[in-house]
């Protein structure tokens, strides 16, 4: 049985670029996974991008030091092919009934393609949303999971003017995405536009109700003595028969030395 | 009085939205920026118990009481912010990202924000050519009391106001952006030191996506005519 919450899918992550990888997604997450650190696989850093992997394996200099960033190919130049990466791990999980687990990207530029143990689910352009991926009917019955992620980078990565100048071409503009990738007054061009997952993945698992993304206000009177919280949330039954629930809001503070009022 | 459990019943694969009565507190421990005084947090919790299973699941948050203010004055066409009442005079940091290629941390993050504080600023606006900062960002923020100016992903530069001039109508899909803002705004928007919402930098975005941002960030009615009232269960649709 998994233990109900979040658990961050930090370590041991691979990498390849997409190019130099003859398998599909359906092969490495189930007869071809890879093994290890071996070419063109390399350890990945995830949340991250993919100039951030190849600068820690020292696939290319560190463009943050005199003119490296010159001596990296820009994404105008090398095609999007060339920063479009694998990304590959394992994760264990076994659920017991009536159990349901979420694998959820809490950003990635710019859209991707995930496999799951042999099952493909995509994850649609944009650079600042979240995505949520109910995996409970693919995971693996041994509890040994395998997920591949293939990141595309953004739609309009653009060129870059030989003169430089405030956003490049401005081509970064056309998607919804960060725009200081393409250079501006105070940073050089960044060669893959920031592709990558650069915010956390992590699996949640949870019993047959879900909590998603409660809202909390406070409306205040009488000089703020007298105070209110609101509490919203939605809640989701993934189950198949009627749940009867007790939803419970508690509040604590941490008063001095560490003694707590309920 | 801090603790209060409701009964739902939800049918098989239903969604739905719902809200607790109001909690009432009496002269709490209210969140001030840096220099105004304690950022005090409090932990939210919230769990449901699924009857014949256990705990199904949890979340929980820290919170601070505060309630932020702010509007253009009419003598110097500048924005005033007042914070629980009291007027603030800002003094703040403008704020592109940690890190070029995105390797943002906890710890970094800690370090560069507690630098704000030390160097007695109350505000760090996130600019809009760079990220919607993550909630680690905000975590911090609330912490050490720098109120949060978060932009949307616009700035002149880029949308139409730049050299050559270019993507006058914003990005090619408006929806995706609304999308995205949305989910932005869900992700972040219980930090109580996250102050305020801008389209953009140094440009307005395209109309229609200026109406939904303005539409959807508009505080629910609920909260603006509550008359301690009780509990309130909607559909969500």
């Amino acid at each position: 049985m998994a233990k109900i919450g979040k658990v961050l899918l930090d370590s041991g992550w691979l990498a390849a670029r997409s190019t130099e990888v003859d398998l599909t997604g359906i092969q490495l997450t189930t007869t071809h996974a890879p093994s290890g650190p071996d070419s063109p696989w390399m350890e990945a850093s995830v949340p991250g991008t993919v100039l951030g992997t190849l600068v820690k394996n020292k696939v290319v200099p560190d463009p943050f030091y005199g003119l490296e960033n010159e001596a990296i190919i820009d994404i105008a130049d090398s095609g999007r092919e060339h920063y479009t990466f694998w990304f590959f791990t394992t994760f264990e999980c076994k659920l017991s009934g009536n159990q349901h687990l979420d694998l959820n990207f809490r950003a990635v530029n710019y859209s991707a393609e995930v496999y799951v143990n042999g099952h493909q689910k995509l994850l649609p352009a944009g650079m600042f949303r979240r995505h949520c991926l109910d995996v409970t009917d693919i995971l693996s019955p041994n509890g040994h999971n395998l997920l591949a992620v293939l990141v595309h980078p953004p739609d309009h990565p653009g060129r870059i003017p030989p003169r430089g100048g405030q956003g490049g071409d401005h081509e970064i503009g056309k998607d919804v995405a960060t725009q200081y990738v393409e250079g501006w007054d105070w940073i050089a061009p960044i060669r893959d536009r920031n592709t990558g997952i650069w915010d956390e993945v992590s699996i949640y698992a949870t019993g047959p109700v879900k909590i998603v993304d409660p809202h909390l206000v406070a409306t205040f009177y009488d000089g703020y003595k007298r105070v209110y919280l609101h509490a919203t949330t939605e809640l989701e039954n993934r189950s198949a028969w009627v749940a009867e629930c007790n939803l419970n809001i508690q509040v604590t503070s941490e008063l001095e030395g560490g003694i707590f009022m309920v | 009085e801090h603790l209060q459990t409701q009964h739902v019943s939800i049918t098989a694969g239903q969604r739905l939205q719902f809200t607790f009565p109001a909690l009432f507190f009496y002269k709490p421990n209210l969140w001030w920026p840096n220099g105004m005084g304690k950022q005090s947090l409090y932990n939210v919790s919230i769990s449901v118990d699924v009857k014949g299973y256990r705990e199904s699941d949890s979340w929980s948050q820290l919170f601070g009481f505060r309630k932020i203010e702010s509007y253009i004055d009419s003598a110097t066409g500048g924005r005033l912010f007042k914070v629980n009442g009291q007027p603030i005079f800002i003094r703040g940091g403008n704020w592109i990202l940690s890190d070029g290629l995105l390797r943002l941390s906890r710890r970094r993050y800690q370090t560069d924000i507690k630098f704000h504080a030390d160097m007695n600023l109350n505000m760090i606006r996130c600019w809009g050519g760079g990220l919607a900062e993550r909630p680690e960002f905000y975590h911090y923020c609330d912490v050490y009391g720098l109120l949060v100016w978060q932009e949307f992903w616009i700035t002149g530069d880029v949308d139409g106001r730049g050299d050559p001039v270019s993507n006058p109508n914003g990005p090619l899909d408006h929806e995706l952006f609304l999308l995205c803002a949305r989910d932005t705004v869900k992700l972040l928007r219980n930090h109580p030191s996250l102050a305020l919402w801008v389209g953009g930098n140094e440009q307005v975005p395209p109309p229609d996506i200026n109406d939904a941002l303005k539409n959807d960030l508009k505080l629910h009615p609920h909260f603006e005519n509550f008359q301690e009232s009780g509990k309130y269960v909607q559909e969500s649709s």
